[in-house]
């Protein structure tokens, strides 16, 4: 079939949307994308070419939100926070692990002192990773753990404190006040601490990570996203939309449940798994 | 929202006579993106909206006074008539009667089979919790403490042993214990892999249960297709459980897995204690994913 000038392949563009949309990137940013490949693209050029244009434009959006340096301070004091079940003990346990085999000295603060078993979890974790614990009574407040933690890391030369938080849904008033009291007793009562939350997202996640990401970044130091499990068969688009609104970077990718299954953020192998 | 989008759809082709084809395609992409934005697979939305577009473009419409407040009644009613197939009971008869509790990782299935025990015990049965997650760091000690709190019975032998083994010792225990439904909570799993996902049919096999739910995470996007065909084919599931409806988003994964495996929602669990559990609503649903 010859595509006459200034004719597009109108079956190629359909597919590609499909695979936008199946991809969760969102009606709006899928219509921005294809409305940007039909103004860039001139007749003759055909599905492949339309893929490259595809990919280049995901990875100017994805790719370019620079990962900022960690906050000045010490110790440096990583506060992982989302919705019920995303993956964020995991996570920190993956992270715990990767930190130290890169040098760093680690400690874990149990702040989630609400759901079952949730310090005894994290725990195990903490075990595996080989860093100590704090923890205190399950129904202690968060942010008292918080401040022992980092007090302890502080007393003990420790070089980053990971906290752990409970799951909540942003749309619960009272937890993200709890939640931003962890922060402020942390900013306000602890000098010279480098403050910063990372955000977990759940790759098989639709439309509402977007609602995630812009409340829990209301008012919060938000320097960083976790997109977790990303070894199942969605792609995480969602994070498209949210780079575009928030340009909060993705630090980290969970690809299983064993404590080595986290990598660096790739952009360019994020947009391959979304194109195919 | 749909109605307001609708009424400017109709306001604005009105100057140009009695309503046609081009009011209703008009209508039709609102549908569409409408579903979309609330997560309803791709698919679907698209075989959906050819199901209402042609109900649509009936006399019903064509000659009515309001015909955009009919398309919404319309694209309402087929909503609720997906959502709310087959709305078979939740079968308890054997004794004991199996049920199995299967998905995705973090989908909120440990806290539904506390539930859920709670809720079977409102009906006057003996429920026992079997902790057959044998691979999450302290997930038999998690449905434990929930078990404690809710007073109910508990069989966890730890992890050491199979799941089959687990689920069987479960079904012994429960007879000692005078329980006539056995709860079988198990691990989070993905639907593409072949090994977790051939231990939860060996699991079922082996506890012969009356009803496997499939405990879906409400903000599921689009993959909640695949993962219900998977799920579907491999285990067979009975119904679907949908969580987290708590919070703001759509839902579209409910219409995307109701129409795909036409396998009844039965619950709905809208908060983290033992008590939040409720039945599933088709309509106060259908509204929901049209936003
Ligand atoms: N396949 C896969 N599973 C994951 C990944 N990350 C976490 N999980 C699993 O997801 C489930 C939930 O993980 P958690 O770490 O407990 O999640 P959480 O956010 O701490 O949960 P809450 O504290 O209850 O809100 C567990 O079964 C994990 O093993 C991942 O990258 N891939
Ligand atoms: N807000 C809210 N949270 C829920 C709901 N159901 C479960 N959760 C929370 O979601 C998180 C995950 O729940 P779990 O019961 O551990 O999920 P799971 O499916 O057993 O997880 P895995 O065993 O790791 O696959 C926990 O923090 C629960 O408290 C719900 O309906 N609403
Ligand atoms: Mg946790
Ligand atoms: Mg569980």
């Amino acid at each position: 079939q010859i595509l006459s000038g200034g004719a597009l392949d109108e079956g190629a563009i359909e597919d590609l949307e499909a695979v936008l949309l199946g991809a969760d990137i969102g009606v709006e940013a899928t219509e921005r994308i294809i409305e940007r490949l039909r103004a860039s693209t001139g007749g003759a050029a055909g599905a492949a070419d339309y893929r490259r244009i595809i990919a280049a434009e995901l990875l100017l959006i994805i790719g370019e939100t620079p990962k900022p340096p960690p906050p000045a301070g010490a110790p440096r004091v990583i506060v992982v926070i989302g919705v019920n079940g995303v993956g964020k003990t995991s996570t920190i346990g993956k992270l715990a692990y990767r930190l130290k085999s890169e040098g760093s000295s680690v400690l874990l603060a149990a702040c989630d002192t609400f759901r079952a078993a949730a310090i005894d979890q994290l725990e195990l974790w903490a075990e595996r990773a080989g860093v100590p614990l704090v923890r205190q009574q399950m129904g202690s407040d968060p942010a008292a753990v918080a401040f022992d933690a980092v007090q302890a890391a502080r007393s003990r030369g420790i070089d980053v404190v990971i906290a752990d938080t409970a799951g909540r849904l942003h749309t619960r008033v009272n937890l993200m006040d709890e939640l931003r009291k962890v922060f402020t007793v942390l900013s306000t009562r602890m000098e010279g601490v480098g403050l910063e939350g990372w955000l977990v997202l759940d790759a098989n996640t639709g439309q509402n990570s977007l609602r995630q990401a812009e409340a829990f970044t209301a008012g919060l130091p938000i320097t960083g996203l976790v997109l977790t499990k990303l070894d199942s068969t969605a792609k995480g688009g969602a994070v498209i939309a949210i780079q575009q609104k928030l340009r909060i970077p993705v630090l980290y990718v969970g690809l299983g449940e064993g404590i080595d299954d986290l990598a660096p953020f790739d952009a360019e192998e994020f947009v391959a798994g979304i194109l195919g | 929202d749909l109605s307001d989008k609708f009424a400017r759809v109709f306001k604005e082709l009105r100057g140009q006579g009695k309503v046609r084809e081009a009011h209703v395609q008009s209508a039709m992409r609102e549908v569409r993106r409408a579903l979309l934005e609330a997560d309803v697979n791709y698919k679907v939305a698209r075989d959906f909206v050819a199901r209402v577009s042609e109900r649509s473009l009936g006399q019903a419409v064509l000659a009515s006074l309001t015909p955009d407040q009919q398309i919404v009644k319309i694209v309402h009613e087929e909503l609720v008539s997906l959502l709310g197939a087959r709305n078979a009971p939740f079968n308890l008869s054997g004794n004991p009667a199996g049920i199995m509790i299967v998905g995705l990782q973090g989908s909120g299935k440990t806290s539904f089979a506390a539930k859920l025990a709670v809720h079977v015990r409102k009906k006057g049965r003996r429920p026992l919790l079997v902790a057959a997650d044998i691979y999450r760091p302290a997930a038999v000690e998690q449905l434990s403490v929930l078990a404690r709190q809710i007073s109910a019975p508990v069989y966890a032998p730890g992890t050491d042993r199979s799941v089959v083994e687990i689920v069987e010792g479960g079904v012994r225990e429960a007879r000692r214990q005078l329980c006539d439904t056995v709860i079988v909570d198990t691990a989070g799993r993905l639907h593409v892999d072949r090994g977790m996902m051939k231990e939860i049919a060996d699991a079922k096999r082996a506890l012969g249960p009356e009803e496997t739910l499939l405990v879906l995470d409400s903000m599921t996007g689009q993959e909640a297709v695949r993962v219900a065909e998977e799920f579907l084919r491999e285990v067979d599931f009975t119904g679907v459980v949908l969580t987290k409806l708590d919070g703001d988003t759509r839902g579209g994964a409910a219409l995307s897995v109701a129409s795909v495996t036409g396998k009844p929602i039965v619950f709905a669990c809208v908060g983290e204690k033992p008590d939040d559990l409720e039945a599933f609503y088709p309509d106060r649903m259908a509204s929901r994913i049209l936003g």
